[in-house]
């Protein structure tokens, strides 16, 4: 039991490490678990630090930056046991535009080997999706869905702050 | 294998009879608030998923049931069919769709509801339904479905319980 | 203490079907307690049904619709004990385009008698503020303050999906 | 009463002085994840807010101080004023203007840091400022300050703890 664990918080750190860089543009996450010589008497923390900033524990992040890190985790997870199908709703909540950006675009390349449906209210991601299905409700409560939704009634857009003082 | 399509009848917010083609790649559903999107998720979850009705933000099966919305009439079954493209076989089955179904009607029954599986069209089980789904590849209860709301409860729950996610996985 | 509980909770209560009938353009919302008659034998739930739906608990209803209710309700809090002076981080992150219009139109209402500093993603939100501060980092790791930061190149925009079929 | 404007000293990620002017009215503050928003209403709280470093996402009161970024040297102290327009006097100091500083910085007694309060210069105590906060209506653990994510916890906490508020307010 200890051994199947032990495999698997190996690969998951390796694969965070991994997403983690790519996500944040250079910045380094990984695993840490509170007992390592008994991992079942301990808890799990992740430790990321955003390119250009020292390391931290998951808690003293901004919004932003914990959820790109869980995301990163996630995936880190999925790819220890690759499925021909994901859901994933609402993900790029928390995310500015480019932190949106970039996830989007790793869910595109990796759509390439897997079938991905995603729930999102972002524009910066629908930039990368191929299909859109929309939905909408009448005012009788029921759902319909709608094949070639108009986009641009819908989503909004994120782009990076420049300073143009 | 891809999901080429889900009809759902009387599923949630969906009354009557809905289809949903789907493609392979990478698909959006967008929508306004409480539209129906994460509904779209739990029909899916509803045949691949846990069986349980909690993760279906719902307290019992028969609360999946389309309620009437506004000023409609409750329906009194709801079902829910997943059709994947079975070409490449990865479900052993020999056809090129397979179509799971599953189907909640009330009944007088002392559960006051029966449940029952189908794929294309003849009576099946869950045990079948997650032998196929398992030879597929296509796990229920891994990370592979990030509902709504995980990513925020994987950051705010403490550490014994995020090292818990990699005991279930292992 | 029972008295000045129940008067508190008749009060939110009031403000708080008042406040959620604008957020959600003609919904109901109300709290329930548990144990009416020893309140602090049991909890507190808060029921709300978005125009055009039967009325349900918190947590059968959609992100978005849950956050608007909790939204109604801390606003409903606040109303029985008005500040000077209210911060808010990121409150309109579930909403969608046309939540997020109304509940910066309120505060913007609310403004005009007690100052409003609110941390926002959305275009839509800030369509209604009167001032806007760009905190931007370099990669130094620290912070700089913009005092007018050029918007369009900031935050989205969201709009209703019209079912243009 | 109004807030004019918040200096800022190694408080977080804002090393080195920073001023930010405020107007009454609506004003919104925008920017990238991690650039500092949030650390700007907590800069507020260190003065207003309660006084333990828990609601400041910090440890300790230490950890507020500027850790040098990712190649500068950490700062041995923070400090955070808030200017107050008092025109109305609803501030019992017969000032227009009240500025309310907390100043925390490392030091060689057994807790590690000291931490001291001043009005308008002079030397005050957390005591005098509660008072001079409370008539002017301004409460720092009421629900007039939303931190980021309050808004998932209403939702998620059970109805128990969503009682509590009332209680913690009543
Ligand atoms: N059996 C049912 N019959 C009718 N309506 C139902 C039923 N079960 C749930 N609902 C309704 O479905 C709605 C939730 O829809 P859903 O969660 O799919 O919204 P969403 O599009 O994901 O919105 P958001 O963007 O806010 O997440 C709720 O308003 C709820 O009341
Ligand atoms: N004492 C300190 N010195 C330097 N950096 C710090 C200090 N304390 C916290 N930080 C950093 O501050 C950052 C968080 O900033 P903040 O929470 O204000 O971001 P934000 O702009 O609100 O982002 P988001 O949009 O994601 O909520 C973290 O990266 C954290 O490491
Ligand atoms: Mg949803
Ligand atoms: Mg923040």
């Amino acid at each position: 039991k200890k051994e199947l664990f032990m495999k698997l918080y190996r690969d998951v750190n390796e694969n965070l490490s991994e997403i983690y860089r790519i996500f944040s543009r250079g910045g380094k996450a990984s695993l840490e678990l509170e007992n390592p010589e008994n991992p079942f008497e301990g808890g799990l923390d992740i430790k990321a630090s955003p390119s250009g900033k020292k390391v931290r524990l998951l808690k003293s992040l901004s919004g932003g930056e914990k959820s790109l890190a869980a995301l990163a985790f996630i995936f880190a997870l999925q790819q220890t046991n690759p499925s021909p199908f994901y859901i994933l709703d609402e993900v790029d909540m928390f995310l500015d535009a480019d932190n949106a950006g970039v996830v989007s675009r790793i869910i595109r390349e990796n759509s390439q080997k897997a079938q991905f449906i995603q729930v999102t209210l972002r524009k910066v991601t629908l930039k990368q999706t191929e299909h859109i299905i929309g939905v909408m409700m009448q005012n009788s409560g029921v759902s319909e869905v709608v094949m070639k939704p108009n986009i641009d009634d819908f989503v909004e857009e994120n782009r990076p702050m420049e300073v143009k003082t | 294998v891809h999901l080429k399509e889900i009809e759902l009848e009387n599923f949630k917010t969906f009354g009557g009879k809905t289809r949903v083609p789907f493609s392979q790649g990478y698909t959006a559903i967008i929508g306004p608030n409480g539209s129906g999107k994460s509904n779209i998720l739990d029909a899916i979850l509803f045949v691949l998923g846990p069986k349980s009705s909690k993760s279906l933000r719902a307290e019992n099966l028969t609360d999946l049931i389309f309620n009437g919305g506004a000023k409609g009439k409750a329906a009194s079954y709801c079902k829910v069919s997943l059709l994947f493209d079975n070409k490449d076989r990865s479900m052993p089955l020999d056809h090129d769709v397979v179509r799971l179904t599953r189907h909640v009607k009330l009944s007088g029954s002392s559960a006051g509801y029966s449940s029952s599986f189908y794929i294309n069209g003849e009576k099946s089980s869950l045990k079948e339904f997650d032998s196929v789904l398992t030879s597929a590849g296509i796990l229920s209860d891994g990370y592979n479905m990030v509902r709504q709301g995980l990513i925020t409860s994987i950051i705010e729950t403490g550490p014994i319980e995020r090292r818990r996610i990699l005991d279930r996985v292992s």
